[in-house]
């Protein structure tokens, strides 16, 4: 039936400019949450820290992402409970980025220059859905012998998608030269304040057939 | 694909620059400040149907199956986009994510006639 329908970009009435500019910025909205898979914008109820938010952008690593299927993504610890001296719970709020392939993770912890030597760190995943609460999942272990910022590489299979699409990530971590005395003088080992939150960085492939491939008949 | 001047009624590019300002929304979308919004619009008389770079068009392949079936179509050509790039966007989600993604096609570069 088009066919015989008046091409619609083929000139008719001109609009005055400012409703031509009022109707491209609501083309503009629709556009890029369209784009985005959004049906409205989002409410930003909690930003991240600027400061963090700079320190972790730059920690990107400048890979430039695929067109159309693949996202970068830096997620806060919205939550960092010290449940002891040598030990925290980290959680992450990452739904619905989740239901897409995650096939790049990396957790990134500042150390703090208290460390007397070498830390000795395990990650586990705690299970949040109903009937795995308290079940825990050993995803890596890693030492690390200088303070700073360290990317600590997570199995992407360890991570896989929850409904709720919250993740716990527990923190257990000690010195390997168990001094206590020095340990007590030299305070916290990891530094989960301010800007020097704890972030996660993932890249997630959508679920989406390749856009912008065109089937060739 | 020629510039678009007010009183030019052919096939053109309009160039529009949307600034998020504009929309109130720099405090989720944080880079870039703006994009070109840019969409095609204008005339498609007979003599330049199929004019300039027509062979990416989707419409020109919707229009020589039609030209294939049908010697005379009964539909006017149209002014289409026929060359798009992707947006790079790094935006805040719903639960305060940072997120860097491609949107593809969302820039208009190029018009012509189907």
């Amino acid at each position: 039936q088009g066919i015989r329908s008046a091409c619609p970009s083929c000139g008719g009435p001109t609009l005055a400019p400012q409703a031509e500019h009022a109707l491209v910025l609501e083309l503009a909205k629709q556009q890029i949450l369209e784009g985005l898979h959004l049906t409205s914008r989002p409410r930003i109820t909690h930003p991240p820290p600027q400061a963090a938010l700079t320190r972790a952008l730059r920690r990107l690593q400048p890979v430039s992402v695929a067109p159309g299927n693949e996202e970068e993504v830096i997620s806060f610890a919205t939550i960092v409970a010290s449940t002891s001296t040598y030990s925290s719970m980290l959680t992450f709020h990452l739904s619905p980025l989740w239901s897409g392939h995650l096939y790049h993770a990396r957790l990134w912890l500042h150390v703090l220059p208290s460390l007397p030597g070498t830390l000795y760190l395990r990650i586990f995943r705690y299970g949040t859905r109903r009937g795995y609460q308290g079940s825990r999942t050993l995803l890596a272990k890693h030492q690390m012998t200088t303070t700073g910022w360290h990317a600590l590489t997570l199995p992407s299979s360890g991570l896989k998608g929850e409904e709720s699409g919250v993740l716990k990530l527990r923190l257990d971590y000690r010195p390997l030269e168990s001094n206590s005395t020095v340990i007590g003088q030299s305070g916290p080992l990891l530094d989960m304040t301010g800007h020097q939150h704890p972030f996660l960085e993932l890249k997630i492939g959508t679920n989406e057939p390749e856009a912008g491939r065109v089937r060739r008949r | 694909t020629p510039t678009c001047e007010p009183e030019t009624p052919l096939c053109c590019r309009r160039d529009h620059y949307v600034d998020f300002q504009e929309l109130g929304w720099r405090d989720w979308i944080l880079q870039p400040e703006g994009y070109q919004l840019n969409y095609c619009s204008g005339q498609c008389p007979p003599h330049l149907a199929g004019s300039p770079g027509i062979a990416a068009s989707f419409h020109s392949a919707v229009f020589s199956l039609l030209k294939a079936n049908n010697p005379w179509p009964v539909g006017s050509s149209c002014c289409v986009p026929t060359a798009r790039r992707p947006l790079s966007l790094l935006y805040l989600d719903h639960n305060g994510n940072v997120v860097k993604t491609d949107v593809p096609d969302m820039v208009v570069e190029a018009c012509g006639c189907s």
